[in-house]
């Protein structure tokens, strides 16, 4: 079975695509095979990854809401070992579909299990929009864990704790073995004092499920995007792609304990 | 009447609460009497603004779904000539709710002509959350227009043409006087080339309706809210407060030609 993550954080703009693209690709490089789930309507993970608009006829609405399987919507990415589900734009619609949907929050997580024994994959990443509605829901139903990009902003910070409400809800009413994967600090940018204030707050108050390493401002990382490629492929060399490289070993660590 | 302005983005951390607050607090300063609604569950303009967590108790979640009266729920700010009306924690579960509700797309609009003839508002200004659900849906129909904020990166352009079609959607379909107010470039960085082929492609495409005050990326901005205050009133001098200042002449200019 998979070991699914859903990246999600309500607060908007505080890098969840970009932390869902890079993780995938760097895990990926491992050697992992890994499916990437587009569920936010606004299609970023897809762009990211290069998925071009035509190829988008089909993905995660149809999955949501067509009974569709992933093995019938998976895309090949130009990146070895990981595959995409894309978001058609349908997908603008499905959270208000889904209110009157038998299931509605149970959706993604009926779908993922139709991946049957010879599938590929060892990881699942599911990119969320920036809400707590239907679709972040079904992220978090249809997940083992999550992944939360934290911002280095004061705004950013003040909305942890109704994400983490919201974990906790869903634990208790949905889906009983979600758990916080961790807490990956974004954006930090050494010349603001603000960034250190952020990262000792969050240190303070969930201890060691902040990540070790911390993800720096950096300029090629906004540049990757409109490139279509994940910064790991568009600049290796980078102090973004090399902290992605470093938060895939880390996640690995954490997951497979040695 | 007064003159109602959406500020609306799907695309998260681009600048909405941030123009809201800031644009309020500028036009108030120039003696409009001003009304700011935080229409995001997130409620960081509640935040932004200084109002206490305790005082959060009744605002747009009961305008929307408790037919309150904007008199009822709005609160003086401590910004001479701006009202605030909060996002309580119920408007979380807004979206949801609305579904199912008489009018859903209307709510807002038909609490603001409760307003009646006495009260003193010439602007009324809406932070919108980062989607474009039921709520978003109620600001652009409340409103008379749409001020758009654009962050200058890459996967803020490309959403742009979502936005504008749903823009198209509401006027067509539930507000035929909605108009797109302008579009504002925000965080934008002078050392970072991305910033000026945004620029330089946003005004290519939408011509005047690109301000021509530019937000810069300032970090007096991200500062201000952790003292909750608008960075007009933490730092009246930065780059940051001085483009808002500028901002609210050049719509004064515009919605009121000399
Ligand atoms: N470490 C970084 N350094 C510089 N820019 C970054 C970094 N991480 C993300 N960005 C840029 O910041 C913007 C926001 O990031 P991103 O879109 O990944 O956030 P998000 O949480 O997915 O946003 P949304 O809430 O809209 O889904 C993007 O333009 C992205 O390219
Ligand atoms: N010009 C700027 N310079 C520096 N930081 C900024 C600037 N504008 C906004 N910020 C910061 O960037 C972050 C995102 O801004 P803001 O929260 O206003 O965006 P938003 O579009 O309202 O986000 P959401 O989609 O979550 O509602 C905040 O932490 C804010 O303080
Ligand atoms: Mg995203
Ligand atoms: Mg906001």
């Amino acid at each position: 079975k998979p070991n699914i993550v859903a990246v999600a954080n309500q607060k908007g703009g505080v890098g969840k695509t970009t932390t869902a693209i890079n993780l995938a690709t760097a895990l990926s490089a491992t050697g992992e095979h890994v499916l990437l789930i587009d569920l936010d309507p606004q299609g970023n993970a897809s762009t990211g990854l290069g998925v071009p608009r035509e190829d988008r006829a089909t993905g995660t609405y149809a999955l949501l809401l067509d009974g569709a399987s992933p093995k019938d919507v998976a895309l090949t990415s130009f990146v070895p070992n990981l595959d995409v589900i894309a978001a058609e734009p349908d997908l603008a619609g499905a959270e208000i579909e889904l209110v009157s949907t038998e299931r509605r929050e149970y959706r993604l997580r009926d779908a993922l299990a139709q991946l049957g024994p010879d599938h590929p994959y060892s990881f699942v990443i599911i990119d969320c929009p920036p809400s707590l509605g239907l679709l972040t829901l079904n992220g978090l139903v249809a997940a083992d864990s999550v992944l939360v990009p934290l911002q280095c902003e004061f705004f950013a910070l003040e909305g942890i704790s109704q994400l983490m409400r919201t974990i906790e809800r869903v634990k208790r009413a949905l889906n009983p073995a979600l758990r916080l994967q961790g807490i990956v600090l974004t954006m930090f940018d050494r010349r603001n004092n603000l960034s250190d204030l952020v990262a000792a707050d969050a240190r303070g108050f969930f201890g060691t499920q902040v990540y070790d390493t911390v993800i720096p401002r950096n300029i090629r990382i906004s540049e990757s995007p409109s490139h279509g490629k994940p910064v790991i492929l568009y600049d290796f060399r980078s102090p973004g792609a090399q902290a992605y490289i470093r938060l895939a070993q880390e996640l690995l660590q954490r997951e497979r304990p040695q």
